[in-house]
Order: C-alpha cells, then sequence, then structure tokens
C-alpha cells in the first residue's frame, strides 16, 4: 500500500491511498496478474454509514469484511491503514486471543470504532496510539486544520514513532508505504522514493486531489498488486475510489 | 537504486480525470444504517457482492489446498475460525454472522475474511 497526507499552500489538507493486496496469493500466467488481487476488485464498494439518517463517516470496503482500511469522518479526519510486517505479527495476537488475551483489539474492529464514535483528530489519534493491538500497523490520519497529519507506527502493545505534518521545517506532505520511515525499504520494493520524488516534483503550491492521483499512477507507487485508488478530502467527506490495473511492464509488487 | 528500477517510470501528469489502461472503473455505493440491528446492515451489499465474495473464499482454500492436499487444513481452519467467532465483541460479531446468512458463505470464510490482516502481517 501507499497513503498520503499532504497539505496546499492555503492549508486545505488531503488524503489518498493506493491499497496493494495479494502478494503470493497465486500467480494467473495467462493474465499476467495475482489471482486474489484480481478478484478482489468487483468486491470494492463506496459505504456511506448513517445513523438518523446522517453520514456519519464513509469508507471503501471489500464487501463482506466490517473493519475498516480507508476512511473519512466528514469535517473531522481522515484515516488509512497499511500493512506493517513483523515477526511479532498477527498470528502471536491471534494465538494470545485464543488463549484467552482479549485486551487486544482487532485492527479492522479499532479503526472502525475511530471512525465511528471519534470526533476529532486529537481523539482519533489517541485512540490509534493508545489502543492495545493484536497485529502491527501503520495509521495514516488527516485532520481537518493546517498541520494536522501524522503517521503512527504501532507495534501491538506500543506506539514507536508518530510522524507529524510539519510546515515551518518544509514537511507537507507525508509519504507511508509498508516499512518503518527511519528504516530504508526492501531494495526490491522502493515504492517511499519514487512517490516522495514525484511530490516533490509537483511542489505544494500544485497540490490536489487530481496531482495526487498523478503520483499513485506511477509506477511503481502503482503496480501489480493495486486493487484501487481512493482519494480524500476531509471537508464534506469528499471520496473518490478507482479500481487500477498495471499494464505491462509493471512491478509484481 | 532508483535508477537500477525497471519497472520505474517518470513521474505521471494529467492522468485525472482516470482513464486509460491503468483504470478499471468506478465503484458502487451503498448505504449502511447503523439504526438497523447488526444482523441486517450489511444485507443491501451482500445480495450484490454474495458470488464474488465466495469466489475469493473457495480460491483461497483451493490455495490453501495447493499446499495442503486434502483439504483437512482447510476444514480444521474453518471450524476453527467459528469457534473464534463467539469471543468477538458485539457489535461485530453480529455483523459478521449477517453476512454469512445473507451471502450463503460459510461462517467459517467470512470469520477468516474479516481477520485476514492479522494473520497476514507475518
Amino acid at each position: 500500500c501507499t497513503s498520503i497526507v499532504a497539505e496546499d499552500k492555503t492549508g486545505k489538507l488531503y488524503h489518498a491511498r493506493n491499497l496493494d493486496f495479494g502478494l503470493f496469493l497465486g500467480w494467473d500466467i495467462k493474465n499476467s496478474s495475482w489471482t486474489i488481487t484480481q478478484l478482489l476488485k468487483p468486491l470494492v464498494v463506496a459505504l456511506a454509514f448513517q445513523r438518523n439518517n446522517k453520514t456519519i463517516f464513509k469508507s471503501t470496503n471489500f464487501a463482506g469484511y466490517i473493519g475498516m482500511l480507508s476512511g473519512v469522518r466528514p469535517g473531522a479526519f481522515t484515516l488509512t491503514m497499511n500493512e506493517r510486517f513483523s515477526i511479532d505479527g498477527g498470528y502471536l495476537g491471534i494465538l494470545e486471543w485464543i488463549l484467552g488475551r482479549r485486551d487486544g483489539m482487532w485492527m479492522g474492529f479499532l479503526t472502525r470504532a475511530v471512525l465511528e464514535n471519534s470526533t476529532s483528530y486529537e481523539e482519533a489519534k489517541e485512540k490509534l496510539a493508545k489502543t492495545r493491538l493484536l497485529a502491527p500497523a501503520y495509521f495514516i490520519l488527516g485532520g481537518n486544520k493546517p498541520g494536522q497529519g501524522c503517521v503512527i507506527t504501532r507495534s501491538r502493545a506500543a506506539t514507536l514513532d508518530i510522524w507529524d505534518l510539519d510546515i515551518k521545517q518544509g514537511t507537507w506532505f507525508l509519504v507511508e508505504t509498508n516499512y518503518d520511515r527511519w528504516k530504508p525499504p526492501l531494495f526490491l520494493d522502493n515504492r517511499r522514493d519514487p512517490a516522495k520524488q514525484c511530490l516533490n516534483q509537483i511542489k505544494q503550491e500544485n497540490l490536489s486531489l487530481a496531482t495526487i492521483y498523478d503520483v499513485l499512477s506511477t509506477k511503481p507507487v502503482l503496480n501489480k498488486l493495486t486493487v484501487y485508488t481512493t482519494l480524500m478530502a476531509v471537508d464534506g467527506g469528499h471520496t473518490e475510489t478507482y479500481l487500477r490495473e498495471c499494464p505491462e511492464p509493471c512491478c509484481p509488487w | 537504486a532508483l535508477a537500477g528500477d525497471p519497472f520505474r517510470e517518470d513521474c505521471r501528469n494529467k492522468t485525472y480525470p482516470p482513464s486509460g489502461p491503468t483504470y478499471k472503473g468506478t465503484v458502487p455505493t451503498y448505504i449502511i444504517n447503523l439504526d438497523l440491528p447488526p444482523y441486517k446492515r450489511w444485507a443491501n451489499v451482500m445480495n450484490d457482492k454474495k458470488t464474488e465474495l465466495k469466489k475469493v473464499m473457495q480460491n483461497i482454500k483451493n490455495l490453501v489446498n495447493k499446499f495442503f492436499p486434502g483439504s483437512k487444513i482447510a476444514d480444521l481452519v474453518e471450524v476453527k475460525m467459528v469457534h473464534l467467532l463467539s469471543s468477538l465483541p458485539h457489535p461485530f460479531r453480529e455483523e459478521i454472522e449477517g453476512i454469512a446468512n445473507t451471502s450463503g458463505a460459510s461462517l467459517g470464510d467470512v470469520v477468516l475474511f474479516n481477520i485476514f490482516y492479522e494473520i497476514f502481517t507475518v
């Protein structure tokens, strides 16, 4: 996955992501694509969660999956989740859960609870940083005020790092793929630097959902695992989701 | 390292509005009514998407069966998933039961689909 949260010159926040999934889950030789990646595309749906006929939050989901991977609470915050791989991974969390230790939260249920119940960026940030999890994760959060954007790097038990937007220091965007920001990405899977390079080329004054879509359409940020691209702006809870394809030549991940 | 990436291309521009070979379409929108009982919330979505969900789960099972022939592992996982369901918190447990009921997918498959993330973080 690649998630981007960025702020334009007027202080408006944008949040977008490519959802990549299906690595090693079967390769379709005929169509030169990952089998599960292709099968997931017809399952992608845009959802509006309503209470008393009012939309509380919106998300992009796979039908049948009740957790949240990409969502916006209109006027309050935007949220995406990227997978974080670790030896101390979710299988240990599941094992602990089965053995009776149930103080951790399932990742998808936490993001769902945050979108459903948190009413501000600060509240969402605190819950995502402090709740014990069953699996490690990266949470990418955007707010509704200038400077409100961060990447929260989580292990199962603790927050390892919170990386905030810092306009004064020139940090007007954050890019998270599937690697800790203080470590180099795997040399075979460097989507982080191409995305950063494209954003720097765009420049803050030209930032928009359209130019972010350009970044997310550039290989290898767009790759054979990319299922969909979602673009979000917190104002009015604007979301757009597009199914993606990566024609040859294209990186398999 | 970037220069050596054979799949790397120059930064794209003017790709929006989406079209062309990297664009595969838009997605349908549904309303999830949180005022409904959890069991009924996903009925509209799953009425439309049951075939697609079952297809994904069948493919995952086929994959497991290729690694562990005889379908014993897949069957065992399915049984364990049903047991796991009873420990999941409200309202998620009821929503998963509703999805399985509407889609006709097995309960174990729907539980597995919902905890896929935790499994795949290693």
